[in-house]
C-alpha cells in the first residue's frame, strides 16, 4: 500500500459517492449511460468472486480488511446504482442516446481473457476478464455523451474522478514496480488503455468544465 | 494460493 494507490481507490469511491449524489439531488439518471453501469457491475462481480472463497487460510493483514471492505462497497453500490436506473428513476433513463452495442465488447473481452492470461483456471480467467471489460466499460458513457454533445457539470465530475482513479493507478504501479520488483503485464497494458480513452473527455473538461463554462462537445 | 492472495490490487 503507498500513497498512490490509497489516493486511486479513495478517487474511486469519490467518483461513485458523486454518481449516487447526482441521481439523489437531480432525481434523475439523465446523462448515465446504464451500458457503463451494467458492464461495471459485471467488472466488480466477476473480478471479486474471491470474496465467496474461504478467507479461513488467509493471513489476517489489515491491507486484506480494506481491501475485502472496498469490494463490498464497489458491488453493492454498482447493484443499487442498477436498481436506481431501472427503478426508481427509470423514467429519466433515455435508452434512445444509450444505444453502443456492448455484446461486442463482452466477446471481445472474454476472447482475450481466454487467450492472454496467468493461469487457465475459471477464477482468474474470470479476473482477467473484468480487468479487459474495466479498460472498455466507459466506451457506451463517452458514446452517450457524444451523441448528446453536451453534459451536466456534477455528471463530468463523475466521469473526471471515474477516468482520473485509473491514472493515478499508473503511478502506482510505476512506484511499485521500482520500491517492490512488482510486475503486472495484463493491468499495465488495460490500464493504460483506459486512462487513455479518457483522453479527449480530460481536455474537454479542463478546458470548459475548470472555468466554469458548460460542458459542451466543440 | 487464491486469486484473491495474488491479486493484492481492487
Amino acid at each position: 500500500m503507498n500513497v498512490f494507490r490509497i489516493s486511486a481507490d479513495l478517487l474511486h469511491l469519490l467518483s461513485i459517492f458523486i454518481l449516487l449524489l447526482k441521481m439523489q439531488k437531480t432525481r434523475s439518471v439523465a446523462g448515465i449511460s446504464f451500458k457503463t453501469q451494467l458492464l461495471y457491475t459485471i467488472v466488480f462481480i466477476a473480478r471479486y468472486l474471491d470474496l465467496f472463497e474461504s478467507h479461513a487460510e488467509k493471513s489476517f493483514e489489515l491491507v486484506t480488511l480494506y481491501n475485502i471492505v472496498m469490494k463490498i462497497i464497489f458491488i453493492s453500490s454498482s447493484v443499487y446504482t442498477l436498481y436506481l436506473m431501472k427503478k426508481k428513476f427509470r423514467a429519466t433513463y433515455d435508452p434512445n442516446t444509450d444505444t453502443f452495442r456492448i455484446e461486442y465488447l463482452l466477446a471481445l473481452c472474454l476472447f482475450l481473457a481466454l487467450m492472454f492470461n496467468y493461469r487457465f483456471t475459471v477464477m482468474e480467467v474470470l479476473w482477467t476478464f473484468s480487468i479487459y471489460l474495466e479498460a472498455v466499460a466507459i466506451l457506451p458513457q463517452l458514446f452517450m455523451l457524444s451523441r448528446t454533445g453536451e453534459a451536466e457539470t456534477i455528471t463530468t465530475h463523475y466521469l473526471f474522478a471515474l477516468g482520473f482513479y485509473r491514472a493515478i493507478y499508473l503511478l502506482n504501479w510505476i512506484w511499485r514496480f521500482h520500491m517492490e520488483d512488482y510486475v503486472d503485464w495484463i493491468v499495465w497494458i488495460s490500464g493504460a488503455v483506459q486512462t487513455a480513452l479518457y483522453s479527449d473527455f480530460f481536455y474537454i473538461y479542463y478546458k470548459k468544465v475548470l472555468h466554469g463554462e458548460k460542458f459542451v462537445l466543440p | 494460493t487464491s486469486t484473491g492472495d495474488k491479486h493484492d490490487e481492487l
